[in-house]
């Protein structure tokens, strides 16, 4: 695993992070709920702890499909080569081609050349947006390239031990991350616990 | 584009051409090699990097391109050659995240590995 130059985290007194989506981007809770399982995944093995919100302007860690030039200097291609892209803590930018064919669910072995599965990246670009570089360990989620029509959710050794690094694992134990297809959202989760202090 | 499942993605939308398929025509480029194209390797290089910023990149094999490539197949665990073999070219054309695996030369994805000049030299012990 690697780290961002001068090993960016969120501070110490954030541990629990909203994400919104770009108003923009109307999504079904079928693909929102994609996001919260790749969510978390990560919380699973940390301290930190995720749940959705309307506002995107207050958000921590705003989503967004874009196409082209979308303004961050950092232009997407079109159909494949790159795919994704989110900036290191607390800047919380997490972007995705919208030219990408991204597949919610399914077998993807029979699926189409060019589809691509949304969590595969999303578990990725959240690993970055909590601080984590990219790793040369190939089975790890933090390695840069993905195959299309490959499903990749399962944190590996590498990428616990990275973001721990960062954060600690998480107070309870590393949890079984959710399985697909339906798990409780973050949210569902938190709810649960009366008002306590959110956590998985 | 995004479908709920497989089933749901319309034919017309089954295209794999992407700008860095045109790489695989590089396929056997020497160092001191002059071919078009070698400069779109380059940015793409830049890019993730790999090869510091410059204004215009040319088409020439020039060592800067073949220590890039030796970092580049070092972090993904090729074969360090320094050369525009399968492997590499395979592993460039694939779909990736548009962040760095350099940034700033402070950080690495295999920064605990040696880079492809280390791995080259070789290392003799008489007994």
């Amino acid at each position: 695993y690697s780290f961002f130059p001068g090993r960016p985290t969120w501070p110490s007194h954030r541990r629990h992070l909203t994400y919104a989506f770009a108003p923009e981007n109307p999504l079904s809770d079928e693909v929102k709920g994609v996001f919260a399982r790749a969510f978390a995944r990560w919380a699973a093995v940390t301290p930190l702890t995720f749940s959705p919100v309307e506002s995107f302007r207050t958000a921590d860690i705003r989503i967004g499909f874009y196409a082209g030039d979308h303004g961050d200097g950092e232009p997407f291609d079109g159909v494949l080569g790159t795919l994704a892209h989110a900036f290191s803590p607390p800047s919380g930018h997490f972007h995705l081609d919208g030219d990408e064919s991204w597949v919610v669910s399914g077998d993807l072995r029979s699926a189409p050349m060019a589809a691509i599965d949304l969590e595969s990246v999303a578990v990725h670009e959240i690993g970055h947006l909590l601080g984590l570089g990219h790793s040369s360990v190939e089975e790890s989620i933090m390695f840069p390239t993905i195959t299309s029509r490959t499903r990749k959710v399962d944190l590996a050794a590498d990428d616990i031990n990275g973001i721990q690094e960062l954060y600690g694992g998480n107070p309870d134990g590393n949890l079984t991350p959710p399985s697909t297809p339906s798990p409780p959202s973050v949210q569902e989760r938190d709810m649960s616990r009366n008002g306590a202090a959110p956590r998985l | 584009h995004i479908f709920p499942n497989v089933s749901s993605i319309p034919s017309w939308l089954n295209k794999t051409n992407c700008a860095w398929n045109q790489f695989q025509k590089l396929k056997g480029c020497r160092p001191g090699d002059r071919l078009n194209g070698l400069s779109n390797l380059k940015t793409y290089l830049k890019q993730f990097g790999y090869i510091p910023p410059s204004p215009n990149f040319t088409d020439l094999f020039d060592p800067l391109l073949q220590s890039a490539l030796q970092t580049y197949q070092t972090n993904f665990n090729l074969n360090v050659t320094g050369l525009l073999d399968d492997q590499t070219l395979a592993q460039i054309q694939l779909p990736r995240c548009g962040i760095p695996d350099i940034i700033n030369n402070s950080s690495s994805m295999n920064s605990g590995k040696p880079t492809g000049h280390s791995a080259t030299h070789f290392h003799s012990v008489s007994h």
